[in-house]
């Protein structure tokens, strides 16, 4: 709807109204509209449109891509509740015996109701070994036990779910640096700390990646639910603030539902 | 916060002793800002701002001692006024059995929610059935049945059923039979853009006629809380919503934005994953959670 028009004061107002519709916030939202202004040279609507394109790309930075290699490597999926952390490792598996490699699951959320059994299931349609200990019992325990299998079954992933978590709660979260120490005492060559982040999220997101991030070193955002009709746009705002990339996107209940982030894909997405 | 930038303006101004339109325009767009940094739908966030230009009008705030604290409990009250505007109880059926129906986005707490639901009718004297319809998600029947464990309530299943609205039938007669007043559905997580699974829903309703389809929002929505809002309620129809994990530090703005949009009331706070962790909701202290 903007893409034939000149770039006045209407426009940006515009602009600035669709890119907060986009989950972007008032302040990144602002910013973009200011260094647009600020453009030189921009004689048609062509070049506007290009300008845009560009200051979105220079936001969300270059792709960085998921890191296996060299293996054994260790994928901890962390993030709120509902996120779509477990459909995401079942994802995450599925791609990755795509590709030939031994994948092994820990189902380390034993405090939530059939959470083992979830993802017990998923390991089960996508053929690969889980993990599991009762419900209820110590998820550190499930962590060392998944990375003694991992070393001991020669895998080259270990993928670890962890139970839904708000970040504002101190004990769960010292929780989680606890299940990351036991990870890095296991010393694996690669590590991938995943944030699985729901697209429709506002401006919670930020302060969500803000302490995730303080926690455990968040390496990439998994940004799922990009099949409904929230664009995402916060993880321009999280890539400002905390340069944090986003490694994957899910886009469905499916296992082939995961993408690997394209950053000029997602921002043609985006554009209005 | 808000009180703090709008004390800013009003002490630049205070000196020169009389108001441009410029400034009130100032004050008004703080206002804006503020709602916005909170998730309150870009068009409610207009309208109200609006309002409050009007509210403010009248009230000769701009030659009070303490203009700034004025404009936040003129905000506060609109706010509260708007949240509130729709608040009513639960609805019941003339005859027993009471349906109430679960529906909203994936991942936003509706098994969750229903089994607190059952816990809390459970515990004003109430016998509600839970209902499990979700036959897509891995191990959704379980998780509802431990819900209903932990509220101390049956679960209603059908192993092996693949038509949830032949589970919802199915469940009214055995509340029937075994005598339950209330019962409460789980349904699937589902996108308002799935025009199946919509209708889906639509024949369950139809099917089972609730006296509430309770629409789960999880507080931490961003914009487009509205958009979904908005074609459940033409799609499905909605009576009322649950807003979940209020918990967290969203500031909720999503809450602003759909009653405003469907006119429907929250009817309850989901503040923690507990059977026990559901609220009334206080559309006052939310107003204050809004204005952050
Ligand atoms: N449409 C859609 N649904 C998704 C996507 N990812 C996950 N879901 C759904 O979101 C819901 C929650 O997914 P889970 O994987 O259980 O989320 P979680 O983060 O593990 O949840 P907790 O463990 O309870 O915190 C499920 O209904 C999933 O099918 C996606 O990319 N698109
Ligand atoms: N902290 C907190 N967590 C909640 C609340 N309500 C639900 N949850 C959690 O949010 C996650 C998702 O809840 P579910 O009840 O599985 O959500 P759902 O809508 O049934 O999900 P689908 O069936 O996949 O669409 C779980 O981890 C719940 O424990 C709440 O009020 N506070
Ligand atoms: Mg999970
Ligand atoms: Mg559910």
């Amino acid at each position: 709807a903007l893409a034939g028009r000149a770039i006045d004061d209407t426009y940006l107002a515009e602009l600035e109204e669709a890119l907060i519709l986009a989950d972007m916030g008032a302040a990144t939202a602002m910013e973009v509209t200011s260094r647009l202004r600020a453009a030189r040279g921009l004689r048609t609507t062509a070049d506007v449109q290009a300008a845009l394109r560009r200051i979105l790309l220079d936001l969300t930075g270059p792709a960085v891509p998921f890191q296996v290699e060299p293996p054994p490597a260790v994928v901890l999926a962390l993030g709120v509740n509902g996120s779509g952390k477990t459909t995401t490792i079942a994802k995450l598996a599925y791609r990755l015996r795509g590709e030939g490699r031994k994948v092994l699951l820990a189902a380390a959320d034993t405090f939530r109701a059939a959470a083992i059994d979830q993802l017990a299931i998923w390991a089960q349609r996508v053929g690969v070994e889980m993990v599991r200990h009762q419900p209820g019992g110590d998820p550190g325990a499930v962590v060392f036990d998944g990375l003694q299998a991992m070393r001991a079954r020669g895998m080259d992933v270990l993928i670890v779910d962890t139970a839904g978590r708000l970040h504002t709660k101190v004990n769960l979260m010292e929780e989680l640096r606890k299940l990351n120490r036991i990870i890095a005492r296991d010393a694996p060559p690669t590590v991938e700390r995943l944030l699985v982040l729901d697209a429709a999220t506002g401006q919670n997101a930020i302060s969500q990646a803000r302490l995730f991030h303080e926690a455990v070193d968040v390496t990439g955002i998994v940004l799922t639910k990009l099949d409904g009709t929230a664009k995402g746009g916060i993880v321009l705002a999280i890539a400002r603030d905390l340069k944090l990339p986003v490694k994957f996107l899910g886009t469905g209940e499916r296992l082939d539902d995961l993408t690997p982030f394209d950053p000029e894909a997602f921002v043609d997405a985006l554009l209005p | 916060n808000l009180q703090a930038r709008l004390g800013e303006i009003f002490r630049r101004l205070s000196g020169r002793g009389y108001l441009q339109p410029e400034d009130v325009d100032a004050v008004l767009r703080e206002v804006r800002m503020a709602l916005l940094e909170a998730d309150v739908h870009f068009a409610v966030a207009r309208d109200f701002v609006a309002r409050v230009r009007e509210a403010a009008a009248g009230q000769e705030i701009w030659k009070s001692l303490s203009p700034a604290q004025q404009v936040i409990k003129i905000v506060h009250d609109e706010l509260t006024r708007l949240l509130g505007g729709t608040h009513r109880e639960l609805r019941f059926a003339p005859r027993p059995p009471t349906v109430f129906m679960l529906v909203g986005l994936h991942g936003t707490g509706k098994t969750t929610s229903a089994a607190k639901l059952a816990y809390h009718l459970k515990r004003r004297g109430r016998h509600p059935l839970l209902v499990a319809t979700d036959l897509r998600r891995p191990a959704a029947v379980a998780q509802l049945e431990v819900g209903g464990k932990q509220a101390g309530v049956p679960t209603f299943t059908q192993p092996g059923a693949t038509d949830p609205v032949a589970v919802a039938r199915a469940a009214l007669e055995e509340a029937a039979r075994a005598g339950h007043d209330v019962v409460i559905i789980d349904s699937a997580g589902r996108l308002h853009l799935d025009e199946e699974l919509m209708a889906e829903l639509a024949q369950m309703r139809a099917a089972v006629l609730p006296s509430e389809v309770l629409l789960t929002l999880d507080a931490m929505t961003g914009q487009d809380a509205v958009t979904m809002a908005e074609q459940f309620t033409a799609k499905v129809g909605v009576d009322g919503l649950i807003l979940t994990k209020l918990d967290g530090d969203a500031r909720g703005g999503a809450a602003l934005s759909v009653v405003a949009t469907t006119q429907r009331p929250i009817l309850f706070a989901g503040v923690g994953e507990r059977v026990d962790a559901l609220e009334p909701f206080y559309p006052d202290r939310m107003a204050a959670r809004i204005l952050g």
